[in-house]
């Protein structure tokens, strides 16, 4: 057995060397077989993206076009092979698209490209690649990381999607608003459901959920923010959707219950630092639809503010809530048809879409704003947990 | 440190889908 003896880590120039034959070794053991719940756990975020690009500079640093290729190659097919697998978990395709974007901005930070260069020490840009410009590589990682974030956005809809109509329509938690039931409906869940009935709360968690494993990842900040605001469109969408679609919804007490809980969403992203994402402003149809169901609709004065107040909402959708609001008390009236007419004459000149629902599976697009890392790659050790003996630093 | 000169040789890369062929044909080859 080889004498390791240990060096300075000055001495080390942040390569990992590896035989080629090993390739799939390294590849199984670092992507297939890693377990983002168990060994993971405690490795320093973005770790497999590291050791991967600390063996692509060492490849490139023997000139070795063919190993740098081979690597890139199975690095790309096997992460995709791994979601494809556990495409469905919401950790694992987390994991893998942190890590995918790591191994995007190293290979931009130590590109040689001066833009990319602005934050690196003198150390770091001595460990710039030294033969290939993996340009097109880039290209293909970047591909390669949209595709993992829609299927990320996927797998947080189906996690969500039972939860919301429950938690931000169904559920009450204002005492005393909801008391009386509008006359002549139902209530469409039954006196049992309490039970396994999704609450404000548990969308709350889930949220919680979501975002802790993200910074676990060391997931890019500017990323979070883009899920968290697609998280929120989906919540916003589908509890409209729904609203739309349900009498029982449309009620001044309902009103009420939205808008405390987008306030609840909204202290959560207080809380997360998050207010600078964007995804409050995917709330304000929602909100608006909730204003509408509170506001007075009788006079003209009523109408023009309705007008001005509601321009997130398209005029199917405002037409559509006016004629589903029903009253719950004797102090409320229903909608008179002639003062629907007039909010339609007054917004005829409006170009909005005709469209009632809101899309619910649009995808914002994402974008990967570069994000270099002040680690010394010199400085990376490998945790024997990952089983990547045969690899060595150089 | 002044920077480095530019890597100059430009590896070509397959596009994703094209990798996920060459990747599937592979599969294919094996027993």
């Amino acid at each position: 057995r080889p004498l390791n003896i240990p060096r300075k880590e000055k001495d080390f120039q942040g390569m990992l060397e590896y035989k080629r034959d090993d390739e799939p070794k390294l590849i199984k053991n670092l992507i297939l077989d890693l377990k983002p719940r168990g060994v993971a756990v405690n490795l320093i975020p973005g770790l497999p993206a590291y050791i991967l690009f600390m063996c692509v500079r060492h490849a490139d640093y023997l000139n070795d076009d063919q190993k740098v290729r081979s690597l890139l190659t199975s690095t790309i097919n096997g992460i995709k092979k791994i979601l494809k697998k556990r495409g469905d978990d919401f950790e694992t395709v987390s994991f893998w698209l942190s890590n995918t974007c790591r191994f995007l901005h190293c290979l931009k930070q130590y590109s040689g490209e001066e833009s990319f260069m602005k934050h690196n020490t003198s150390r770091q840009n001595e460990h710039c690649l030294t033969n290939f410009d993996l340009a097109e590589y880039r290209q293909v990682l970047s591909d390669l990381a949209i595709q993992i974030y829609q299927q990320l956005v996927r797998v947080l809809e189906n996690i969500l999607q039972p939860m919301i109509v429950s938690g931000m329509l169904e559920h009450e938690t204002i005492q005393g608003v909801s008391g009386v039931k509008p006359t002549g409906l139902r209530k469409r869940t039954s006196s049992i459901a309490d039970e396994g009935t999704y609450t404000l709360d548990s969308i709350v968690r889930q949220l919680n959920t979501f975002h802790s494993i993200l910074c676990q990842h060391g997931m890019d900040p500017e990323l979070i923010k883009q899920v968290v605001k697609q998280m929120f469109y989906i919540i916003g969408a589908v509890t409209l959707n729904n609203l739309l679609l349900r009498k029982d919804m449309c009620s001044w007490s309902k009103g009420m219950q939205i808008r405390y809980n987008v306030s609840q969403l909204e202290e959560w992203l207080r809380d997360k630092n998050l207010m600078n994402s964007g995804a409050k402003e995917t709330l304000e149809p929602l909100i608006q639809a909730a204003q509408l169901l509170q506001v007075k609709k009788k006079t003209d004065e009523d109408a023009e503010a309705i007008c001005s107040m509601c321009n997130a909402l398209t005029t199917a959708q405002i037409v559509k809530v006016l004629n589903l609001y029903t009253p719950v008390n004797e102090f409320e009236e229903r909608v008179l048809v002639s003062f629907i007419r007039n909010i339609q004459l007054r917004l005829r000149d409006r170009k909005d879409s005709p469209q009632l629902l809101m899309d619910a599976k649009h995808i914002f697009p994402v974008t990967f704003p570069f994000n270099p890392s002040s680690l010394a790659l010199e400085t990376i050790q490998i945790p024997g947990s990952l089983a990547l003996g045969f690899i060595s630093r150089v | 440190a002044a920077p480095r000169a530019r890597p100059r040789i430009l590896l070509k890369a397959p596009t994703l889908a094209e990798m996920e062929e060459m990747n599937l044909s592979e599969d294919d080859d094996s027993p």
